[in-house]
């Protein structure tokens, strides 16, 4: 069998579904999910970040802050792909029952862009440039500017200009809603999404 | 009229509209 579960001598997709909120078919079939995205490109059962962006943006080029951030968030290795084990340690994240902590944490470090251990204005404001080139918005530099200085008032409680990781729990915890894009809903039904593992499963749940 | 001000869309909701960030996108292609 080519490119079943247990061809790839790396994973143990018991151990991978232990240290995880997925079951072992659910593993299985978010395998069939990597094998689709890691050979988009290049054929070769790691996921570029060309095929990440196509995965996303249903384009390869391109550059984008967010794009880079997810994908170092899921490149635990740092070494410029993302490996299956990779791939479910970051999704385990986005599990609808996924610990709440996890999802802050996620979020927090997908925001330092300079990996300070604060989010700071600076950041805030490249972020929000780039949504804003990303969808055609464009807003007056006197709105943008109170847009940021709210949500400072409102995050940055200690007021030394930057979001600290405890800040940072109590905002979001007081506006869950910036929680959104942290769940995916689709992995509570993921063996649904790609019944095709079961052509290569060897277990039963 | 108005003590009421606006609500003003924080920086945060605005940075979590970007496509990037939506990783739905993995099983909608």
């Amino acid at each position: 069998r080519q490119n079943s579960p247990r061809t790839c001598q790396y994973v143990d997709l018991a151990r991978l579904a232990h240290d995880s909120p997925f079951s072992v078919n659910e593993v299985e079939a978010l395998y069939e999910l990597f094998k689709k995205l890691s050979c988009s490109i290049i054929d070769d059962m790691l996921i570029h970040k060309e095929e990440l962006r196509l995965a996303l943006f249903q384009a390869p080029y391109g550059e984008n802050i967010f794009l880079d951030r997810v994908f170092d968030l899921f490149d635990e290795k740092k070494n410029g792909v993302i490996e299956f084990e990779e791939f479910i340690h970051a999704l385990s994240v986005f599990h609808p029952n996924a610990p709440i902590e996890e999802k802050i944490d996620f979020a927090f470090r997908l925001y330092d862009l300079r990996q300070t251990g604060f989010i700071e204005r600076e950041e805030v404001q490249q972020m929000v440039a780039t949504i804003l080139m990303e969808s055609d918005m464009t807003l007056s530099d006197e709105l943008l500017n109170l847009i940021i200085d709210k949500t400072f008032a409102d995050a940055d409680s200690d007021k030394d200009g930057k979001i600290s990781k405890a800040e940072w729990k109590a905002y979001v915890l007081k506006h869950p809603s910036l929680l959104k894009n942290m769940t995916l809903p689709y992995l509570k039904d993921v063996t649904t999404a790609f019944p095709s593992f079961i052509f290569n499963t060897e277990v039963e749940d | 009229k108005g003590s009421d001000s606006p609500t003003i869309i924080n920086a945060f909701q605005l940075i979590g509209m970007s496509s990037f960030l939506d990783l739905s996108g993995f099983f909608e292609q």
